[in-house]
């Protein structure tokens, strides 16, 4: 494996997003690119990342590897790369070791570290094709505030989606809350629409704790996409340049 | 009260 981004600060971004949720996971390499998918430990959510080939520049994967990182001493390494720094990622077959390379951009300083890599038997789940009931697309910032600010009244929100807009409920000891927020473009700045697409209302409900750990990936994304169907898990996506993307899956409450 | 529910419900081991 040998792959090169022209900037770390992605890298290190998805890594910090992702690190308070899943603590070991095999980072899966192969000629499409590098791609994770890790539950929880309360097998509650599901984070899935995929860096495609096209991200990289270049990109080199000769077979199959899952690369075994624990992504607290992963962090620990990507401490030492500046968020302008190149980043390269090598590995050889049956690796021990990753390797990782970060050059400042006037080629002054080049730093370069060897990461111990660990067997992880790491069930992988099928998450099927779906085709979601409701799908809303709104500034990834908003929905940060919102989930933060709720968390402040309630464990838990409920989502409802409607042609009108999306609206996010909680219930607690203190009062109650809700934020609407309503399908609007914004013509000067495509970053601020909020887009609700719908073929039948959706109303779920969902632990904040967990919306809130999703949201540590706000810096990566302008937009933030929310696809619903009722009684599935939810999908929180946040797209990336070259098709690449990081998403979450967050199981439902239900009820009883 | 709400009962979380577990990804294994939905989605199957591959």
């Amino acid at each position: 494996l040998e792959a090169r981004l022209e900037a770390a600060d992605l890298f290190k971004k998805v890594v910090e997003a992702i690190k308070d949720l899943v603590q070991h996971c095999n980072f899966d390499c192969n000629d499409s690119g590098i791609a994770l998918q890790a539950m929880d430990n309360s097998h509650v959510a599901l984070v899935s990342m995929m860096l495609t080939a096209d991200t990289f520049t270049p990109f080199r994967c000769d077979r199959n590897i899952p690369l075994g990182i624990d992504l607290t001493s992963l962090t620990k390494v990507l401490r030492a790369a500046q968020s302008s720094d190149i980043l390269t990622i090598k590995s050889e077959d049956a690796p021990d070791v990753v390797n990782l390379v970060f050059e400042g951009k006037d080629q002054d300083r080049i730093s370069e570290y060897d990461l111990k890599l660990m067997d992880i038997d790491q069930e992988h789940l099928g998450i099927p094709d779906t085709e979601y009931a409701a799908t809303a697309s709104m500034p990834a910032a908003d929905f940060k505030r919102i989930c933060s600010d709720l968390l402040l009244i309630s464990e838990a929100v409920s989502i409802e989606c409607t042609k009108e807009g999306i609206t996010f409920k909680a219930e607690g000891d203190i009062g109650n809350g809700s934020v609407t927020l309503r399908q609007h473009s914004d013509l000067e700045n495509s970053d601020k629409n909020v887009d609700i697409s719908l073929t039948e209302p959706v109303a779920l409900s969902f632990s904040l704790k967990y919306l809130t750990g999703f949201c540590k990936a706000t810096g990566l994304s302008n937009q933030v996409r929310l696809c619903l169907s009722n009684d599935v898990p939810l999908m929180v996506e946040y797209a990336l340049a070259n098709n690449s993307y990081l998403r979450f899956y967050l199981a439902p409450k239900i009820g009883d | 009260h709400q009962y979380q529910e577990q990804l294994s419900t939905f989605f199957k081991p591959k």
